[in-house]
Protein backbone atom coordinates (compact mmCIF):
# COMPACT_ATOMS: atom_id res chain seq x y z
CA UNK A 1 0.00 0.00 0.00
CA UNK A 2 3.19 2.60 0.07
CA UNK A 3 3.71 4.28 -3.09
CA UNK A 4 6.40 6.67 -4.13
CA UNK A 5 3.97 8.91 -5.75
CA UNK A 6 1.49 9.08 -2.64
CA UNK A 7 4.43 10.12 -0.81
CA UNK A 8 5.56 13.05 -2.79
CA UNK A 9 2.57 14.61 -0.99
CA UNK A 10 3.32 16.48 1.89
CA UNK A 11 0.55 13.99 3.70
CA UNK A 12 0.07 10.10 3.61
CA UNK A 13 -2.90 7.90 4.92
CA UNK A 14 -2.99 4.31 4.01
CA UNK A 15 -6.67 4.18 3.52
CA UNK A 16 -6.57 0.49 3.19
CA UNK A 17 -4.94 0.04 6.59
CA UNK A 18 -7.52 2.49 7.84
CA UNK A 19 -10.41 0.84 7.06
CA UNK A 20 -9.62 -2.72 8.15
CA UNK A 21 -8.75 -1.61 11.53
CA UNK A 22 -10.59 -2.73 14.09
CA UNK A 23 -10.07 -2.04 17.92
CA UNK A 24 -12.13 -4.60 19.46
CA UNK A 25 -9.32 -6.94 21.33
CA UNK A 26 -7.41 -3.94 22.43
CA UNK A 27 -6.40 -4.15 26.13
CA UNK A 28 -3.49 -2.10 27.13
CA UNK A 29 -3.33 1.55 27.36
CA UNK A 30 -0.75 1.97 28.72
CA UNK A 31 2.48 3.44 26.14
CA UNK A 32 6.31 2.43 25.66
CA UNK A 33 8.07 5.45 25.16
CA UNK A 34 11.63 5.57 23.60
CA UNK A 35 13.59 8.71 22.83
CA UNK A 36 17.20 8.35 20.97
CA UNK A 37 18.94 11.45 20.92
CA UNK A 38 21.22 10.67 18.31
CA UNK A 39 23.17 14.06 18.49
CA UNK A 40 22.51 16.44 20.60
CA UNK A 41 21.48 19.21 18.28
CA UNK A 42 20.71 19.94 14.55
CA UNK A 43 23.91 22.12 14.14
CA UNK A 44 26.25 19.00 15.34
CA UNK A 45 25.11 16.62 13.42
CA UNK A 46 28.07 15.02 10.66
CA UNK A 47 28.13 17.37 7.80
CA UNK A 48 26.95 14.85 5.07
CA UNK A 49 23.65 17.08 4.07
CA UNK A 50 21.42 13.64 4.88
CA UNK A 51 19.88 13.78 8.60
CA UNK A 52 17.20 10.87 9.86
CA UNK A 53 14.51 12.63 7.88
CA UNK A 54 16.64 11.31 4.38
CA UNK A 55 15.55 7.64 5.68
CA UNK A 56 13.36 6.68 3.23
CA UNK A 57 9.59 6.29 4.38
CA UNK A 58 10.13 2.65 3.18
CA UNK A 59 12.65 2.08 5.95
CA UNK A 60 10.51 3.07 8.62
CA UNK A 61 7.87 1.03 7.58
CA UNK A 62 10.81 -1.69 7.76
CA UNK A 63 11.53 -0.79 11.74
CA UNK A 64 7.56 -0.11 12.87
CA UNK A 65 7.10 -3.61 11.29
CA UNK A 66 9.60 -4.86 14.44
CA UNK A 67 7.40 -3.27 16.85
CA UNK A 68 4.37 -4.56 15.56
CA UNK A 69 3.23 -1.08 14.35
CA UNK A 70 2.00 -0.25 11.08
CA UNK A 71 1.78 3.96 9.53
CA UNK A 72 -1.89 4.89 9.17
CA UNK A 73 -1.24 8.46 7.94
CA UNK A 74 1.73 10.90 8.15
CA UNK A 75 2.48 14.69 8.35
CA UNK A 76 5.72 16.54 7.45
CA UNK A 77 6.50 19.68 8.78
CA UNK A 78 8.94 21.59 8.79
CA UNK A 79 11.22 20.16 11.09
CA UNK A 80 9.98 17.04 11.95
CA UNK A 81 7.91 14.42 10.55
CA UNK A 82 4.70 12.86 12.57
CA UNK A 83 3.63 9.04 12.27
CA UNK A 84 0.37 8.21 13.39
CA UNK A 85 0.55 4.05 13.61
CA UNK A 86 -1.90 1.17 13.97
CA UNK A 87 -2.50 -0.16 17.62
CA UNK B 1 0.79 4.28 19.12
CA UNK B 2 2.95 7.28 17.08
CA UNK B 3 6.64 8.21 15.55
CA UNK B 4 8.05 11.50 15.84
CA UNK B 5 11.37 12.05 13.11
CA UNK B 6 13.48 15.28 13.96
CA UNK B 7 16.90 15.51 12.14
CA UNK B 8 18.63 14.51 15.39
CA UNK B 9 15.99 12.93 16.84
CA UNK B 10 13.58 10.57 17.49
CA UNK B 11 10.45 9.48 19.60
CA UNK B 12 8.31 6.47 19.30
CA UNK B 13 5.15 5.91 21.56
CA UNK B 14 3.40 2.62 21.01
CA UNK B 15 0.93 1.02 23.27
CA UNK B 16 -0.77 -2.50 23.42
CA UNK B 17 1.23 -5.54 22.94
CA UNK B 18 3.83 -3.71 20.44
CA UNK B 19 7.69 -4.91 20.93
CA UNK B 20 9.56 -1.51 21.03
CA UNK B 21 12.67 -2.35 22.03
CA UNK B 22 12.83 -5.28 19.34
CA UNK B 23 13.58 -2.27 17.29
CA UNK B 24 16.63 -0.87 18.40
CA UNK B 25 19.02 -3.29 16.38
CA UNK B 26 17.65 -2.55 13.13
CA UNK B 27 17.73 0.96 13.62
CA UNK B 28 20.81 1.53 14.58
CA UNK B 29 21.81 -0.84 11.47
CA UNK B 30 19.80 1.60 9.42
CA UNK B 31 21.26 5.24 10.59
CA UNK B 32 24.56 3.65 10.14
CA UNK B 33 23.93 2.07 6.58
CA UNK B 34 21.74 5.33 5.24
CA UNK B 35 23.32 7.90 6.49
CA UNK B 36 26.94 6.79 7.69
CA UNK B 37 26.22 7.68 11.32
CA UNK B 38 28.02 4.67 13.99
CA UNK B 39 27.59 5.02 17.36
CA UNK B 40 29.35 1.94 18.17
CA UNK B 41 31.33 1.82 20.72
CA UNK B 42 32.83 -2.27 21.65
CA UNK B 43 29.75 -4.33 21.92
CA UNK B 44 27.30 -1.55 22.51
CA UNK B 45 25.77 2.12 20.84
CA UNK B 46 26.25 5.40 22.44
CA UNK B 47 24.54 7.73 20.72
CA UNK B 48 24.03 11.10 22.39
CA UNK B 49 21.01 10.51 24.61
CA UNK B 50 18.23 7.46 25.16
CA UNK B 51 15.25 7.47 27.28
CA UNK B 52 12.88 4.64 27.43
CA UNK B 53 9.75 5.16 30.37
CA UNK B 54 6.43 3.32 30.94
CA UNK B 55 3.98 3.46 33.63
CA UNK B 56 3.26 0.02 34.89
CA UNK B 57 0.95 -1.93 32.55
CA UNK B 58 -2.31 -3.05 33.37
CA UNK B 59 -2.09 -6.80 31.80
CA UNK B 60 1.78 -7.18 31.95
CA UNK B 61 1.27 -11.10 31.00
CA UNK B 62 -0.31 -10.65 27.53
CA UNK B 63 2.83 -8.59 26.61
CA UNK B 64 5.59 -10.01 24.76
CA UNK B 65 8.48 -11.67 27.14
CA UNK B 66 10.82 -8.14 26.62
CA UNK B 67 7.90 -6.09 28.00
CA UNK B 68 6.56 -8.32 30.54
CA UNK B 69 8.75 -6.98 33.52
CA UNK B 70 10.52 -4.22 33.90
CA UNK B 71 14.04 -6.01 34.88
CA UNK B 72 13.96 -8.18 31.07
CA UNK B 73 13.53 -4.35 29.92
CA UNK B 74 16.28 -2.99 31.41
CA UNK B 75 18.64 -6.07 31.15
CA UNK B 76 17.97 -5.99 27.44
CA UNK B 77 18.80 -1.95 27.33
CA UNK B 78 22.18 -2.22 29.13
CA UNK B 79 23.51 -5.28 26.27
CA UNK B 80 23.03 -2.44 23.85
CA UNK B 81 23.46 0.81 25.65
CA UNK B 82 26.63 2.30 27.44
CA UNK B 83 25.79 3.93 31.35
CA UNK B 84 22.52 3.15 31.38
CA UNK B 85 20.31 4.12 34.76
CA UNK B 86 17.05 2.38 35.85
CA UNK B 87 14.34 4.54 38.35
CA UNK B 88 11.14 3.09 39.73
CA UNK B 89 9.14 6.23 40.46
CA UNK B 90 6.53 6.22 42.66
CA UNK B 91 5.03 3.80 45.28
CA UNK B 92 6.17 0.29 45.28
CA UNK B 93 3.25 -0.91 46.61
CA UNK B 94 1.20 1.15 44.40
CA UNK B 95 -0.13 -0.53 41.04
CA UNK B 96 0.94 2.87 38.91
CA UNK B 97 3.91 3.54 39.33
CA UNK B 98 6.32 4.96 36.84
CA UNK B 99 9.78 3.46 35.25
CA UNK B 100 12.03 5.42 33.55
CA UNK B 101 15.71 3.75 31.72
CA UNK B 102 17.98 7.04 30.84
CA UNK B 103 21.47 6.61 29.54
CA UNK B 104 24.07 9.18 30.36
CA UNK B 105 24.86 12.21 27.87
CA UNK B 106 27.66 10.88 25.25
CA UNK B 107 29.85 14.09 25.49
CA UNK B 108 32.09 13.20 22.52
CA UNK B 109 29.23 14.28 20.52
CA UNK B 110 28.46 17.57 21.97
CA UNK B 111 31.64 19.29 19.91
CA UNK B 112 30.09 22.65 20.73
CA UNK B 113 27.37 25.05 23.06
CA UNK B 114 24.16 23.74 22.56
CA UNK B 115 21.51 26.26 20.91
CA UNK B 116 19.21 28.10 22.69
CA UNK B 117 16.25 25.68 20.88
CA UNK B 118 18.37 22.84 22.51
CA UNK B 119 18.51 24.08 25.65
CA UNK B 120 14.45 24.90 26.11
CA UNK B 121 14.00 21.22 25.43
CA UNK B 122 10.90 20.34 27.80
CA UNK B 123 8.80 17.70 27.68
CA UNK B 124 5.16 16.82 29.60
CA UNK B 125 3.28 13.84 29.64
CA UNK B 126 0.23 13.40 31.74
CA UNK B 127 -0.84 9.49 31.99
CA UNK B 128 -4.22 9.26 33.04
CA UNK B 129 -6.74 6.43 34.56
CA UNK B 130 -10.15 5.87 35.48
CA UNK B 131 -11.80 8.38 32.86
CA UNK B 132 -15.42 9.83 33.65
CA UNK B 133 -17.72 8.31 31.77
CA UNK B 134 -19.14 10.36 30.23
CA UNK B 135 -16.01 11.67 28.52
CA UNK B 136 -14.47 8.44 27.76
CA UNK B 137 -17.80 7.99 25.75
CA UNK B 138 -16.62 10.86 23.22
CA UNK B 139 -13.88 8.09 21.81
CA UNK B 140 -16.60 5.57 21.27
CA UNK B 141 -18.01 5.59 17.78
CA UNK B 142 -18.63 1.91 17.58
CA UNK B 143 -19.34 0.61 14.25
CA UNK B 144 -18.27 2.99 11.37
CA UNK B 145 -20.55 1.56 9.38
CA UNK B 146 -23.39 2.69 11.44
CA UNK B 147 -21.98 6.30 11.40
CA UNK B 148 -20.89 7.87 8.04
CA UNK B 149 -18.72 10.41 8.20
CA UNK B 150 -20.01 13.96 6.98
CA UNK B 151 -17.01 15.10 5.40
CA UNK B 152 -16.30 17.89 2.42
CA UNK B 153 -12.67 15.99 1.64
CA UNK B 154 -13.64 12.75 -0.48
CA UNK B 155 -9.93 11.65 -0.10
CA UNK B 156 -10.20 11.19 3.44
CA UNK B 157 -10.82 7.95 4.90
CA UNK B 158 -14.01 7.25 7.82
CA UNK B 159 -10.96 6.86 10.94
CA UNK B 160 -9.53 9.84 9.84
CA UNK B 161 -12.49 11.88 9.52
CA UNK B 162 -14.09 10.84 12.73
CA UNK B 163 -10.96 11.34 14.39
CA UNK B 164 -10.83 14.95 13.12
CA UNK B 165 -14.43 15.13 14.59
CA UNK B 166 -13.28 14.12 17.88
CA UNK B 167 -10.61 16.37 18.00
CA UNK B 168 -12.79 19.37 17.22
CA UNK B 169 -15.80 18.10 19.72
CA UNK B 170 -13.48 17.24 22.59
CA UNK B 171 -11.38 21.17 21.96
CA UNK B 172 -8.46 18.28 21.99
CA UNK B 173 -7.54 21.24 19.19
CA UNK B 174 -7.08 24.19 21.66
CA UNK B 175 -4.98 22.88 24.52
CA UNK B 176 -2.43 25.44 23.18
CA UNK B 177 -3.21 28.96 22.78
CA UNK B 178 -1.43 29.63 19.43
CA UNK B 179 -3.70 32.94 18.84
CA UNK B 180 -6.54 32.77 16.59
CA UNK B 181 -8.68 34.26 19.57
CA UNK B 182 -10.82 37.08 18.67
CA UNK B 183 -9.03 40.31 19.27
CA UNK B 184 -7.18 41.57 16.33
CA UNK B 185 -4.13 42.04 19.19
CA UNK B 186 -4.81 38.23 19.36
CA UNK B 187 -4.72 37.18 15.47
CA UNK B 188 -1.09 39.50 15.17
CA UNK B 189 0.98 37.88 17.70
CA UNK B 190 -0.40 34.67 16.23
CA UNK B 191 0.15 34.99 12.56
CA UNK B 192 2.96 33.05 12.38
CA UNK B 193 1.69 29.94 14.23
CA UNK B 194 0.23 26.77 12.38
CA UNK B 195 -1.20 23.74 13.54
CA UNK B 196 -1.21 20.49 11.59
CA UNK B 197 -3.60 17.77 13.04
CA UNK B 198 -3.63 14.10 12.16
CA UNK B 199 -6.51 11.78 14.37
CA UNK B 200 -7.70 8.89 14.03
CA UNK B 201 -10.94 7.38 15.84
CA UNK B 202 -10.85 3.42 16.06
CA UNK B 203 -13.62 1.35 15.52
CA UNK B 204 -15.55 0.41 17.93
CA UNK B 205 -13.15 2.75 20.05
CA UNK B 206 -10.16 4.32 20.60
CA UNK B 207 -8.10 7.52 19.14
CA UNK B 208 -5.08 8.66 18.36
CA UNK B 209 -3.79 12.31 17.48
CA UNK B 210 -0.74 14.09 16.61
CA UNK B 211 -0.38 17.83 16.37
CA UNK B 212 2.34 19.62 14.92
CA UNK B 213 2.89 23.53 15.98
CA UNK B 214 4.59 25.90 14.00
CA UNK B 215 5.79 23.68 12.14
CA UNK B 216 8.53 22.24 14.53
CA UNK B 217 6.43 21.73 18.05
CA UNK B 218 4.31 18.36 18.48
CA UNK B 219 1.93 17.24 21.31
CA UNK B 220 0.37 13.50 20.77
CA UNK B 221 -2.99 11.64 22.54
CA UNK B 222 -3.68 8.42 22.93
CA UNK B 223 -7.22 7.00 24.09
CA UNK B 224 -8.38 3.55 24.97
CA UNK B 225 -11.49 4.14 26.68
CA UNK B 226 -13.43 0.82 27.48
CA UNK B 227 -15.39 0.05 30.97
CA UNK B 228 -12.75 -1.21 33.86
CA UNK B 229 -9.29 -0.07 32.33
CA UNK B 230 -9.86 3.56 30.80
CA UNK B 231 -6.87 4.98 30.29
CA UNK B 232 -5.19 8.29 28.05
CA UNK B 233 -2.33 9.84 27.65
CA UNK B 234 -1.10 13.03 26.45
CA UNK B 235 2.65 14.42 25.44
CA UNK B 236 4.18 17.28 24.64
CA UNK B 237 7.05 19.21 23.81
CA UNK B 238 5.59 22.15 22.80
CA UNK B 239 7.00 25.08 25.19
CA UNK B 240 3.69 26.63 26.22
CA UNK B 241 5.12 29.92 27.70
CA UNK B 242 6.68 30.62 24.48
CA UNK B 243 4.51 29.98 22.13
CA UNK B 244 1.45 31.99 23.70
CA UNK B 245 3.93 35.01 24.04
CA UNK B 246 3.42 34.50 27.98
CA UNK B 247 -0.79 34.03 27.54
CA UNK B 248 -0.30 30.56 28.39
CA UNK B 249 1.85 28.07 31.04
CA UNK B 250 2.25 24.35 31.31
CA UNK B 251 -0.75 24.26 34.10
CA UNK B 252 -2.98 25.73 32.35
CA UNK B 253 -2.39 23.45 29.62
CA UNK B 254 -2.85 20.39 32.01
CA UNK B 255 -5.90 21.74 33.15
CA UNK B 256 -7.44 21.97 30.10
CA UNK B 257 -6.66 18.02 29.54
CA UNK B 258 -7.98 17.28 32.80
CA UNK B 259 -10.67 18.46 31.90
CA UNK B 260 -10.92 16.74 28.54
CA UNK B 261 -10.79 13.78 30.55
CA UNK B 262 -11.58 14.24 34.08
CA UNK B 263 -9.55 10.94 35.48
CA UNK B 264 -10.07 9.55 38.41
CA UNK B 265 -6.36 9.42 39.00
CA UNK B 266 -3.16 10.98 37.09
CA UNK B 267 0.54 10.71 36.60
CA UNK B 268 2.23 13.65 35.33
CA UNK B 269 6.31 13.68 34.30
CA UNK B 270 8.08 16.91 33.21
CA UNK B 271 11.50 17.05 32.47
CA UNK B 272 13.42 20.11 31.43
CA UNK B 273 17.06 20.63 30.69
CA UNK B 274 18.54 22.12 34.16
CA UNK B 275 20.51 24.68 32.88
CA UNK B 276 18.25 27.60 32.66
CA UNK B 277 14.68 26.10 32.31
CA UNK B 278 12.24 28.72 34.38
CA UNK B 279 9.26 26.59 33.47
CA UNK B 280 10.45 23.72 35.81
CA UNK B 281 10.49 25.66 39.02
CA UNK B 282 7.45 27.15 37.84
CA UNK B 283 5.49 24.33 37.52
CA UNK B 284 6.68 22.68 40.45
CA UNK B 285 5.07 25.43 42.91
CA UNK B 286 1.94 26.02 40.77
CA UNK B 287 1.43 22.01 40.95
CA UNK B 288 0.75 22.38 44.43
CA UNK B 289 -2.98 23.32 43.65
CA UNK B 290 -4.74 20.98 40.99
CA UNK B 291 -8.31 21.81 41.59
CA UNK B 292 -10.70 18.66 42.33
CA UNK B 293 -7.22 16.16 42.96
CA UNK B 294 -5.34 15.43 45.78
CA UNK B 295 -1.54 15.07 45.54
CA UNK B 296 -0.11 12.02 46.68
CA UNK B 297 3.40 12.01 45.46
CA UNK B 298 5.74 14.40 44.33
CA UNK B 299 9.50 13.67 43.36
CA UNK B 300 12.27 15.40 41.86
CA UNK B 301 15.00 13.48 40.23
CA UNK B 302 18.45 15.37 39.20
CA UNK B 303 19.27 13.59 36.15
CA UNK B 304 22.14 13.87 33.85
CA UNK B 305 21.56 17.32 32.15
CA UNK B 306 17.97 16.93 33.04
CA UNK B 307 15.51 18.15 35.84
CA UNK B 308 12.38 15.84 36.25
CA UNK B 309 9.42 16.20 37.89
CA UNK B 310 7.02 13.22 38.49
CA UNK B 311 3.58 14.01 40.59
CA UNK B 312 0.86 11.51 41.03
CA UNK B 313 -2.98 12.70 41.85
CA UNK B 314 -5.83 11.28 42.87
CA UNK B 315 -9.21 13.01 42.66
CA UNK B 316 -10.70 14.41 45.31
Amino acid sequence: TVSAPEMQSPTYIDRELSQSLNSTDSFEGPEKLLEIWFYPDVESIPNSGKTLRSIPFENWVEILQLVKCQVLSMNRSEKLDAYLLSE
Amino acid sequence: SSLFVFDHKLTLKTCGTTTTLFCLEALFALVKQVLGWSFENGLKMNPYKVFYSRRCFMFPAKQSWIHRNWNDEVNFLDRFFWHGKNYLVGRLDQANHWNLYVTDSNQDLKTRELSDETDEDETLEILMTGLKPNKAQQFVIGNREDRPPQSEEPEKDPGHVLGAEITRTTKLDRVYDCGGGDSDQQQQQSRNLSLREDSFAFSPCGYSSNVIVDGQYYYTLHVTPEDGWSYASFESNVPANLISQGRQDQVNVIRHVLDTFQPSEFCLTFFARDTANENFYKLVKLCDNIPNYVKKDKIIYDLDEYQLLYLRFSAR
